[in-house]
């Protein structure tokens, strides 16, 4: 464990504990997109198969357990609660996320470390994972105005992976024969998808601005 | 087990 890697879970958890933040204290999940929650308890079962056969540290195990939970309790909380399930953006949250489901089975097929139920199940999560926030972002440049909330949420998920990058780099200079490639290129395609979220985040902490993302 | 399918990071 480096610091790279603790700063980045750490930024995963924060984003998704601002995330249940904003579901609890609002009672609303407006501006929230259900699919992209729904993509990421997808790729959280798909990576952790190997959460009962493999045990790494109570670190590992029990950060696996909380992704895991927090993240079907928020889609749970989406479909069924009955006050959040409310303000849920159902006609602008319409990003055909079947087909990044679809191809990033597809490209786990072709491209893994091994050819193996649980490694083909991880090199899938990985590359959904990259695209999963797609929904998300195009769901706020619809909804105009973002709530600071949604706006540190989404700002932190996007930050986590960027300390994961640091933290690939980190163990390539420090550990022989360290490669993750899949992780390591999916992981900059997901950061770069952030890039002008990003951007606007920067220019609307600058001017102390309401976060606003072109239509 | 070797480096590659040690996959110790979430």
């Amino acid at each position: 464990m480096n610091i790279f890697r603790l700063a980045g879970d750490m930024t995963h958890l924060l984003s998704i504990l601002v995330l249940l933040l904003k579901i609890y204290a609002t009672k609303s999940c407006s501006g929230i997109s259900r699919k992209t929650q729904e993509l990421y308890a997808i790729v959280f079962m798909a990576r952790y198969l190997d959460l009962f056969t493999d045990f790494i540290s109570v670190y590992n195990t029990f950060m696996k357990l909380i992704f895991i939970a927090s993240s079907l309790a928020i889609v749970w909380c989406m479909r069924f609660h009955p006050v959040v399930r409310r303000s849920y953006d159902r006609e602008l949250d319409t990003f055909r996320y079947f087909f990044l489901v679809g191809a990033s089975f597809a490209l786990a097929l072709v491209w893994h470390d091994k050819f193996t139920l649980q490694e083909v199940f991880w090199a899938f999560s990985i590359y959904l994972e990259a695209v999963a926030i797609l929904p998300q972002l195009v769901l706020l440049q619809r909804s105009g105005n973002v709530d600071n909330l949604t706006g540190q949420y989404v700002f932190f998920l996007g930050a986590y992976r960027a300390f994961y990058i640091l933290n690939w780099i980190y163990r390539y200079m420090t550990e022989p024969r360290f490669t993750r490639w899949i992780a390591g290129i999916s992981g900059v395609v997901q950061t770069a998808l952030y890039a002008d979220f990003f951007y606007y985040y920067f220019i609307s902490w600058k001017n102390n601005s309401k976060l606003k993302l072109p239509a | 087990l070797n480096n590659i399918l040690y996959h110790d990071e979430l």
